[in-house]
């Protein structure tokens, strides 16, 4: 969806570039296992996907000669170190095992469920957000709540499904998103461009 | 392992 707006509109508005390169760091850190574990082709399609749209959304707002004079430098102040140092030290201490890939895999749990916060900042900051920004946002959260469904489901039709840590994390995230999704309702139902309060 | 079941979502 972002990809489509950004080269559609030759333009990233409103959108931080900080969220997606944290996003670009969560896939690298979690999907390293992409080289000495194979689950299903879906599975390796999918994280080579969301690895080239990452990459490409940060090479489009970082490099291109004209998106990247849409990118509001000023406005997207988050520092990287706020939600990087705390994820790194958490997944220091809990993680399953104490292992290179476990602990950066655990990372990028913990960061993930973070990585939305530059976004949610910089579009509070917005006076206008456009459609696809806000729905971008709402499929974002919807992505990680629709799995707690699923978590619900496998918890009670697998054996030795218990994920505290991918589960925490994943109601953390969706759970971050509950203010938004708020505003995103009530603004949807009155056929209203979104508006966050300051 | 603990963490094994996990490592098939996304």
């Amino acid at each position: 969806v972002l990809l489509l707006k950004i080269r559609a509109t030759r333009s990233c508005r409103g959108i931080s570039l900080k969220t997606q390169e944290l996003y670009a760091l969560v896939f690298i850190c979690r999907y390293l296992d992409l080289f000495y574990s194979y689950i299903s082709l879906y599975n390796t399609v999918m994280k080579v996907t969301y690895l080239a749209t990452a990459f490409s959304i940060v090479r489009y707002m970082r490099f291109d000669k004209v998106v990247r004079q849409t990118y509001d430098k000023e406005q997207d102040t988050f520092r990287y170190i706020f939600l990087i140092a705390p994820c790194a030290l958490l997944a220091l201490v809990l993680n399953h095992r104490f292992s290179p890939t476990e602990v950066l895999w655990t990372f990028s749990i913990y960061l993930e469920a973070v990585a939305i916060l530059p976004q949610l900042v910089l579009m509070q900051r917005t006076q206008n957000i456009d459609n696809l920004t806000a729905n971008y946002v709402a499929l974002l959260g919807a992505y990680r709540g629709f799995y707690i469904l699923n978590w619900i489901y496998r918890f009670a039709t697998e054996k030795h499904y218990r994920q505290w840590i991918v589960w925490i994390s994943g109601v953390a995230q969706t759970a971050l998103y509950a203010d938004f999704f708020y505003y995103y309702a009530l603004c949807w139902k009155a056929n209203q461009r979104l508006q966050l309060p300051a | 392992s603990r963490s094994a079941a996990a490592k098939d979502e996304l």
